[in-house]
């Protein structure tokens, strides 16, 4: 994923 | 969602429901120290500034409330209700954990993935959760006596993060471009903090003795 994306693990 | 994500998260939700049930049920915060738990409380709070804008999915928004929701009500339980407070130790508690927050700040202000607030804010709480565990771990050195609970409070946090890396290595194999390094050696480090705690408790639970760590 492309930095900065919304960070989907908890 | 993998099974090693899941499972990191199931063992993450363990801790914290093994701690509330300690502190609630038995009304004692005996050997937890409350700078951990100040850290912890901190890094949930950096980590899900976006809890209510970025929607990932309903899981993701539920762990995050009860993560958030757990680790305060347990700072206010340490720091405000009468019967849990006497059990704190905190003549031992001692590790000054503004060491701690400001380099994770300064640090997340140099190395990070984009320059944004919250995206700073993310990596700041990547950062402090790798080192939150050593108030608790410098408290357990001094307090002989470890029980049960606090025992597997320490395991299951610990446990948690090694099974995160597991899920970025199935990740980095299984989604292209799938690259966090910020994470993944934040997670090692935090997890390579705990391998001494590893090795007694295992080794206490082998023998099938009382936990205690070396002076």
């Amino acid at each position: 994923s492309e930095p900065g994306d919304s960070h989907d693990e908890l | 969602m993998n099974a090693f994500r899941l499972a990191g998260d199931m063992t993450h939700l363990i801790s914290v429901l093994v701690l509330l049930l300690k502190i609630h049920t038995i009304k004692s915060c005996a050997g937890i120290s409350l700078k951990t738990q100040e850290l912890y409380a901190l890094v949930f709070a950096t980590r899900y500034l976006d809890i209510f804008t970025d929607f990932i999915s309903l899981y993701n928004t539920v762990m995050k409330l009860i993560f958030l929701g757990s680790s305060f009500s347990i700072v206010w339980y340490m720091r405000r209700h009468k019967l849990v407070q006497r059990s704190y130790d905190k003549d031992h508690d001692t590790f000054r954990h503004q060491l701690l927050v400001l380099p994770c700040l300064i640090l997340a202000l140099l190395i990070h993935e984009q320059f944004t607030f919250k995206e700073v804010m993310w990596t700041f709480s990547i950062y402090l959760e790798a080192v939150a565990i050593l108030p608790q771990l410098v408290l357990l050195q001094r307090t002989r006596n470890i029980d049960n609970l606090t025992g597997q409070y320490v395991f299951f946090l610990g446990a948690y993060r090694s099974l995160y890396i597991l899920n970025w290595i199935y990740r980095y194999f299984t989604e292209p471009h799938y690259v966090h390094w910020i994470t993944w050696i934040s997670g090692l480090v935090q997890t390579l903090l705990y391998a001494d705690f590893f090795y007694y408790y295992i080794s206490s639970w082998k023998n099938n003795v009382k936990l205690t760590l070396p002076a």
